[in-house]
This record gives C-alpha cells, structure tokens and sequence, in this order.
C-alpha cells in the first residue's frame, strides 16, 4: 500500500495547478523511491516530468509499484478543500480503485478526509536521454515569467538566443518586435535575483509562447528556474522543489524559422 | 499549429 503525508499541502495545490492546464488525465507512478508523474499535451508539443522522492515525505510508504490514475480536474477540486498549512496524506491500497486524501490543519482538530475515483489510464511513456545542455540559464522565476507574459502581446513565438554575452529573448510581431536581453549576474544581499549562464556553445531556438506562457504557473514553486538549451532537441524549464525534487517541462522547438 | 516540433519524434518510446 501507498502512505504518504506531505507536511504541507500547498506543495501539492502547486503543482498540480501549475500543469492542469497542459495535461488532464495523469498517472502518478507510485514505488519506493517516491512518486512521478509523466504527461504530454494533447498535441504532443510539450512533456511534464513531475518527481517528488520519499525524502519529500514524512513518512513515505510504498510497498510495490502503484499507479494511480487521476483526473486533474478532480484532483484540484478536492486539493481546493485543503489549506495550503494543512498536513496532507494520500493513501491507497496495492490494487486501488480510490486514492484517499486526508487533510489535518496544524493548529485545529479539523480533519478532513476525500476519495477520488481512480482511471485507468493507458498513457505513453517516452524514454528522455540524459543530455548535456549547450547552454543552461538560472534566472529568478518571476523574471521568467514576465518576459513571457510581456513578449506574448506582441507575437506568438520567442526566439531564445544564448551566447558567451548573455541570452536574448526575442519576438517579432504584426504590431513591431521585442527583445529582453540578461547578462549574468550575481547578487550577493539577494541570491534570488541571481542569473547565471553555462555555456559550451553559442545556442538559437524558436519556442511557442503559449507554452512557455504555461510552464510559467510554476514559477510560485520555486524562487529560480532552469532553462536548459541545445540546438535541435527540446527545451527543458525546470523547477526545483525541496528534497531533490523537480518538477520539469519540456517543449518542441518550432522547426523551419 | 504549423511550423511546431512534435516531442514524441525527440524522445524514444520507452
């Protein structure tokens, strides 16, 4: 059987709110080493990678591999009866037809406990190699964010330019074009303001901002993201969530620009 | 959604 208990639920309400957007029916891929999480959209544009490990929770039991086959829709409406302080525990049993959520508040006696419905879902699992990035920015992820959002108002795609002088975000739409540009910089009083670029070599890519526009929910997971490029293969924005857990979005480049 | 790379001819079937 699955018994995991998060100490705080908000971890949960964040992160399936930042990908509910982009996938809605999911198997969280439960064994001993923790749970994940492995969707692509429904045009197969983008992929969610999702690990929270058993050092995320305390305790973690997980006797035998158990997939649990979730609605997200469903999902976020039961998360949405917990408080984000709330201590969360996800139960099931090694053959399930429910998951059990039980939420206790941590200063009242209030417990409140939820099954949701089970799915079988028959979902494609694609092998992602390990691969050494030419270029890997970490920039604040509300920077992220905002670069995002503003480019979005002028044009539907990003070209995302990394070279030994900085890395370039740059649009080109009906109404005129955009640029945001970032060189590195390290803020000693504010390490969350830091933005660092690894590069090996000079990197060009297109990305749809839409997409992008999306992985960003994440950005209240965590204070940084990693933006990881190499030419022809698809982007990866990571999150990194406490306990060496992540939560990472990959995205197709545009092909032909 | 022309002009846009598939993900599933990037990553193996696995």
């Amino acid at each position: 059987m699955l018994e995991a208990r998060l100490e705080q639920a908000e971890l949960l309400k964040k992160v399936v709110d930042a990908i509910k957007d982009l996938v809605q029916d999911c198997n969280f891929d439960c064994n001993d080493s923790g749970v994940a999480l492995q969707a692509m959209d429904n045009s197969h544009v983008a992929l969610v990678s999702m690990m929270l490990k058993s050092e995320a929770f305390s305790p973690f039991r997980c006797d035998r591999n158990i997939a649990l086959g979730i609605n997200l829709s469903s999902l976020t409406k039961v998360l949405r009866c917990a408080q984000n302080n709330d201590i969360l525990t996800v139960k099931a049993e090694d053959a399930p037809d429910v998951v059990n959520l039980m939420f206790e508040s941590s200063d009242s006696d209030r417990l409140s406990e939820y099954d949701i419905k089970l799915m079988d879902i028959d979902q494609e699992h694609l092998g992602i190699p390990e691969t050494e990035y030419a270029a890997t920015v970490t920039m604040p992820s509300p920077e992220f964010q905002r670069i995002c959002r503003d480019l979005s108002a002028l044009s539907e795609s990003v070209s995302i330019e990394c070279t030994k002088e900085g890395v370039k975000f740059a649009c080109n739409g009906d109404i005129g074009s955009g640029a945001v540009t970032l060189r590195s910089h390290s803020d000693v009083e504010n390490p969350d303001q830091n933005i660092k670029i690894d590069l090996t070599e000079p990197v060009a890519l297109t990305f749809s901002l839409k997409y992008l526009s999306n992985f960003c929910k994440a950005s209240g997971l965590a204070k940084s993201v990693n933006i990881c490029l190499s030419n022809e293969v698809p982007l990866l924005v990571e999150y990194g969530l406490a306990a060496n857990s992540y939560l990472r979005f990959y995205l197709a480049p545009k092909i032909g620009d | 959604l022309a002009g846009q790379g598939n993900i599933t001819s990037f990553f193996s079937n696995g």
